[in-house]
């Protein structure tokens, strides 16, 4: 996935039968953010997968102040590269799930 | 952590803590 300058880990180990995912997000490389921000601050949040889109916490992100308008786009992509990794993970291994 | 800060948006829950040092020169 192309380098947003941002990481998105699970924040919690995924059980893989709840939609509902822990998590978080940081700043690795803040040369690559246009706006300003807090880069030694990680956020911690919850994600549906079936209710969430990336684009929706990106922009709840940035009206709580965490990021710019400009790099909305770039924290909805990390979000996006992250989750869709996670829905490929459980496909493939329902049963250890 | 006393850090930890929780902010609230429309409804979401956004937990705001340190990032430990190591995970930042990792990348």
């Amino acid at each position: 996935a192309e380098d947003t300058g941002l990481r998105v880990e699970l924040a919690e180990e995924d059980d893989c039968s709840n939609s509902s995912l822990a998590l978080r997000l940081w700043v690795e490389d803040p040369k690559k953010l246009k706006g300003k921000h807090k880069d030694n601050e990680a956020i911690e949040f919850s994600f549906n997968l079936e209710t969430d889109t990336p684009e929706e916490v990106a922009y709840e992100m940035v009206r709580s102040g965490f990021f710019h308008e400009s790099d909305s786009k770039a924290v909805a992509k990390s979000i996006r590269d992250r989750v869709t990794l996670i829905k490929k993970t459980r496909e493939k291994k329902p049963a250890s799930c | 952590s006393s850090l930890t800060q929780v902010v609230h948006s429309a409804g979401r829950r956004f937990i705001v803590s340190p990032v430990p040092e190591s995970r930042l020169r990792e990348s």
